[in-house]
């Protein structure tokens, strides 16, 4: 038998609070451990060491049952068979929670004497655990854990404990299933429960935004397992992690220990990229910008905690790009002092897989539409040439234009590989192209016939010029045609001098007013709205009445003019 | 704007431009409503009075010598209560919305970003020597995380959990002064949602050194009521 502290899961910077326990002074937690073997009072589950003072505590519950605390100078000492909810071998040693037998009847308390009077009791069997109506094993039964049942006829029967499975442990939350409680790597395919951080904190769920807002969600991160309040590395830090439910503690690391099996062999990995090039494993070594990569073992001239040794899986060889933490491609640290870390210029595995999928299946066989419909929202041919001839960057590649139109974002457009689509409805198929100097272009479609062209309803108009016969605000937009006053009166041509003549409010003098004809405008900003020189010698000048348009229907944060989109990234 | 291009002309119709009743360009802000405008309190430190404000919309360049151009007063001023660098404007007369004035779109209630998404920043604030200036120029970088931005290399815990940083690690591209008050937006399906009211940074454009927004979805609420009471 080894170490008798390798009976105990051991949690430091915690304090649990208990009913049960009793103090002692011992030199150190191995006497503290020796103390809860030796404890005769109640079941010792756990127990408490402060090494300041030498204090040991202990307990008769274990974390599973009862509140827990954090507190920098204490270790928690937990048994860790009161943790399993799982059987090894026959179940001897199981102390789980199970209270039913395998067909679902309730078991009587070992304690009892109805309905049935057992021949087995706590006291006969001192150290047998015979707890509650909990499912035991007091006498080396090989059918495994049982009980007394509290159906009068059926004295006794067996109950369905699982196996635990080598190393691995099963923890308070039984319906997860098992989970491998140690990391390999950085931990990034940690699965475990864990949901304390180094220094005992507990971690708030993941979604969860307070005590901490945070975007690590399941939406934005899925696949990296984000569940419960469970420690997890879905960015590529050096292990686990966790935001905590101390308001001010934002996040810490978690202390998971590592596997003792060795990493697992690395996979062959690509020499070109695809996707954020994080299974790149090529030997360029030079930046973008034509910096070389400094050495990843190397600390000068930056000094950076990316190395082979703490991401032992990521291939951080020579002084090659590589994408170790979730980057948008990949990178190096550079031999130049002013450029700390830098993206390199990997070549687009796009070329590869287009020509593989091509030779997929039937569901792959490519569809051939020479033309598009209506906007061509719905072409899903093959063309992937633009009207001038440039040929069209993937729908899934970053490079030569950064841009959001994905398949993630626009998951009904279809953007396979480069083929001209119109995920955005404009007015026809387009694409990115693969000229740095060209952003994005129409694709080299031609509208089908219009005589085979399917009637579709056409979307609202959205359109938001404004109604020509209507005015907004004071109205000196107003281009509409009225052209009489309120009272009715007939307005004077604005070229005209007669009857009134007026040299201030001409089409020469306000030529941006839009005095066109004798139609009513307001060139002067008048808060009255729009007005007219009247063809009535009596009367110099009328408002005349035209209706305030209703408040024009707009859709937020919809231009009408496409952006640039420009980013230098 | 530092780096980053001029816009197409009207591409971002919600952008707005804080004014003196000179008409001097000072701060941003953003359409959020025919009436309402968002931008930063730090953009009313000078005057607590509305009538020393002026409002722009529908414009491309400083200049405002576009005919599109709307010169709206203030009405009512709203600087949140808790003293976060976000504030409201109540136009005295509904701004006309046309194609080259349209309100953004405001997040939902504490929605969050990933610290992946694409985001934009707009404004006609300084532009280092970069170029562009008088016109209304973009930028495009990624959001990035709090967990991130507060690291000590970037911003050392500077970075409250109501605000938002936004940049490039090597920084080169930023927002900056004259910027402030206006919109960062992210593009979520074929919409821009305001995500970003800028703030502040550590000089502009600096490595390591991505500018500081306030999280808009943090105020809805707040931006809610004040709308709905007054």
């Amino acid at each position: 038998k080894g170490d008798v502290l390798d009976d105990y899961l051991r949690m430091d910077g915690v304090w649990i609070l208990t009913r049960n326990k009793q103090f002692y002074e011992t030199n150190n937690e191995i006497e503290c451990a020796e103390k809860c073997e030796a404890e005769r009072n109640f079941t010792c589950r756990a127990f408490l060491y402060t090494r300041k003072k030498l204090q040991c505590l202990t307990l008769a519950e274990n974390s599973k049952t009862t509140l827990i605390f954090s507190s920098t100078d204490s270790v928690l000492y937990e048994k860790r068979i009161y943790l399993l909810q799982c059987k090894r071998g026959i179940g001897k040693d199981y102390r789980g929670t199970e209270a039913k037998t395998w067909r679902g009847i309730p078991c009587q308390k070992w304690a009892e004497k109805t309905p049935h009077n057992p021949n087995i009791t706590p006291e006969k069997y001192p150290s047998a655990g015979l707890e509650e109506n909990y499912c035991r094993n007091p006498d080396d039964d090989v059918n495994g854990p049982w009980c007394y049942t509290t159906d009068p006829a059926i004295r006794f029967d067996y109950c369905n404990i699982p196996e635990c499975e080598g190393q691995v442990m099963q923890t308070t939350e039984a319906t997860e299933g098992p989970t491998v409680d140690c990391m390999i790597c950085n931990g990034e395919d940690y699965h475990g429960n864990v949901s304390r951080t180094e220094s005992g904190l507990e971690c708030q769920r993941w979604d969860a935004q307070e005590p901490h807002m945070h975007g690590y969600t399941l939406k934005h991160f899925p696949g990296k397992d984000l569940k419960m309040n469970y420690c997890r590395n879905p960015d590529g830090e050096l292990r686990p992690w966790c935001f905590t439910t101390s308001p001010t503690k934002r996040w810490e690391y978690c202390n998971i220990p590592r596997c003792t099996t060795p990493p697992p062999e690395p996979a062959p990995g690509r020499q070109c990229l695809s996707g954020r090039g994080e299974d790149y494993r090529g030997t360029i070594s030079v930046t973008e910008s034509g910096n070389t990569c400094q050495h990843w073992s190397s600390q000068s001239p930056h000094r950076h905690a990316r190395t082979p040794e703490n991401y032992p899986c990521k291939n951080l060889e020579e002084n090659y790009c590589r994408n170790p933490d979730g980057e948008k491609m990949p990178w190096c640290y550079t031999t130049n002092r002013t450029a700390r870390w830098e993206y390199c210029t990997i070549p687009s595995c796009d070329g590869v897989e287009q020509d593989t999928a091509a030779v997929d299946g039937p569901e792959q066989a490519q569809v051939t539409e020479e033309c598009y419909r209506g906007n061509g929202v719905s072409y899903r041919g093959t063309t992937s040439f633009t009207v001038t001839g440039k040929k069209c960057q993937a729908w899934n590649s970053m490079s030569p234009h950064r841009h959001n139109k994905t398949s993630d974002r626009f998951p009904n457009a279809d953007l396979r590989q480069n083929y001209c689509r119109n995920p955005d409805a404009d007015s026809r198929p387009w694409c990115y192209t693969t000229d740095p100097g060209v952003r994005w272009e129409y694709c080299n479609l031609k509208k089908c016939d219009d005589n085979l062209q399917i009637t579709l309803p056409k979307p609202p108009q959205t359109t938001l010029e404004p109604d020509p016969e209507c005015i907004n605000g004071n109205g000196k937009d107003y281009r509409g045609t009225v052209a009489k006053t309120a009272r009715g009166r007939t307005c004077q041509d604005w070229r005209s001098q007669r009857p009134h003549s007026h040299d201030y409010f001409t089409p020469l003098t306000h030529p941006e007013a839009g005095l066109e004809h004798n139609y009513c405008r307001n060139p002067d900003g008048d808060v009255n709205g729009p007005w007219c020189y009247t063809t009535d010698p009596r009367k110099a000048w009328e408002y005349c009445d035209i209706p305030k348009c209703p408040p024009a229907q707009y859709e937020c944060g919809k231009s009408k003019v496409k952006q640039k989109l420009c980013a230098q990234r | 704007i530092v780096a980053g291009c001029i816009s197409h002309p009207h591409s971002w119709p919600w952008q707005i431009s804080l004014r003196t009743s000179f008409g001097l360009h000072f701060c941003g802000g953003t359409l959020i409503d025919p009436q309402w405008v968002l931008t930063a309190a730090h953009c009313l430190e000078k005057s607590s009075r509305p009538s020393a404000y002026k409002v722009y919309l529908g414009l491309h360049r400083e200049r405002a010598s576009e005919s599109s151009v709307q010169k709206i007063d203030v009405e009512k001023l709203f600087k949140e209560p808790h003293r976060v660098d976000i504030a409201l404007l109540k136009l005295k007369s509904p701004a006309i919305i046309n194609n080259h004035v349209i309100p953004v779109c405001l997040p939902k209630e504490n929605s969050v970003l990933g610290g992946r998404e694409e985001c934009y920043v707009t404004g006609w604030g300084d532009t280092k020597g970069t170029g562009g200036d008088g016109y209304l120029k973009e930028t495009g970088f990624p959001v990035i995380e709090n967990k991130i931005c507060n690291r000590p290399e970037f911003l050392n815990g500077k970075v409250k959990s109501h605000e938002l940083c936004a940049g490039n690690i090597h920084g080169g591209t930023d927002s900056c002064q004259g910027d402030s008050g206006g919109p960062l937006v992210c593009l979520d399906q074929d919409k821009f949602v305001q995500h970003g009211v800028t703030s502040w940074g550590l000089g502009c454009a600096q490595p390591m050194k991505p500018g500081v927004y306030v999280r808009v979805s943090n105020y809805i609420p707040w931006i809610r009521s004040v709308m709905e009471n007054n």
